[in-house]
């Protein structure tokens, strides 16, 4: 494992605990994008059913259940424990435009045509696009909490790492996997735009409000 | 290019 990877993983890790954190303790999740968090959890659901037909290693599997159950307790935060504070209005970004494309072109072009194949490859695909409910709903508040966007900022930073760490794999080990690459290459363009406002913005110490 | 299909990366 290569230095980008590992500190790829962080920054996802740390983007999960950092949005969790903050709708904990302000017992709120104005602002958040329950539809993203949702695909979010459906992206980790179907790409870690691995967990119960091979072990990698040891951080392998505690990564991927510690992602699991942050996904999952960040839906229940905002559909359950503090539903009230979510501000549904606003999240309205249609989900079947990114599922029905995304499911059909999983059928279409994977590396083999088994069922733990195709869901993991529905997964990569789906993490490419899952964060545009969010994006579509900052785009229409046109503001975001600052938190909301370090989250979004180590979120975009985490993909980008690991195209580092595909560069480096392949210099390296001469491996590639296609399907990750290009999804990922996809995945860190549409942060791009967001990573401009969070630099110019935010680390300013301007809250990120849009014209 | 992938052999075995097994995935490390998370």
């Amino acid at each position: 494992m290569n230095v980008f990877r590992i500190l790829g993983d962080l920054s996802h890790l740390l983007a999960m605990i950092l949005l969790l954190g903050k709708i904990w303790r302000s017992k709120c999740c104005a602002g958040i994008s329950g539809k993203s968090q949702i695909l979010f959890a459906l992206v980790f659901t179907t790409r870690y059913l691995d967990l119960f037909t091979n072990f990698i290693s040891i951080y392998n599997t505690v990564m991927k259940v510690v992602f699991l159950l942050c996904a999952y307790v960040t839906v229940y935060m905002i559909y359950g424990k503090f539903r009230k504070t979510f501000d549904s209005e606003n999240d309205t970004f249609r989900l079947e435009f990114l599922l029905v494309p995304v499911i059909g072109l999983s059928f279409l072009e994977n590396y083999n045509f088994t069922p733990l194949e195709i869901l993991w490859t529905f997964s990569i695909y789906l993490e490419s696009v899952a964060i545009l409910p969010q994006l579509f709903m900052i785009s229409k508040t046109g503001e975001a909490e600052t938190i909301t966007t370090h989250y979004l900022f180590f979120l975009g930073l985490y993909r980008a790492l690991y195209l580092a760490n595909w560069i480096r794999r392949y210099q390296t080990e001469n491996f590639y996997d296609q399907i990750a690459v290009v999804s990922g290459v996809v995945q860190t363009i549409f942060y791009c735009d967001f990573f401009y406002l969070y630099v110019t913005k935010v680390l300013k110490g301007k809250k990120l409000s849009l014209p | 290019e992938l052999d075995d299909l097994e995935k490390d990366e998370l």
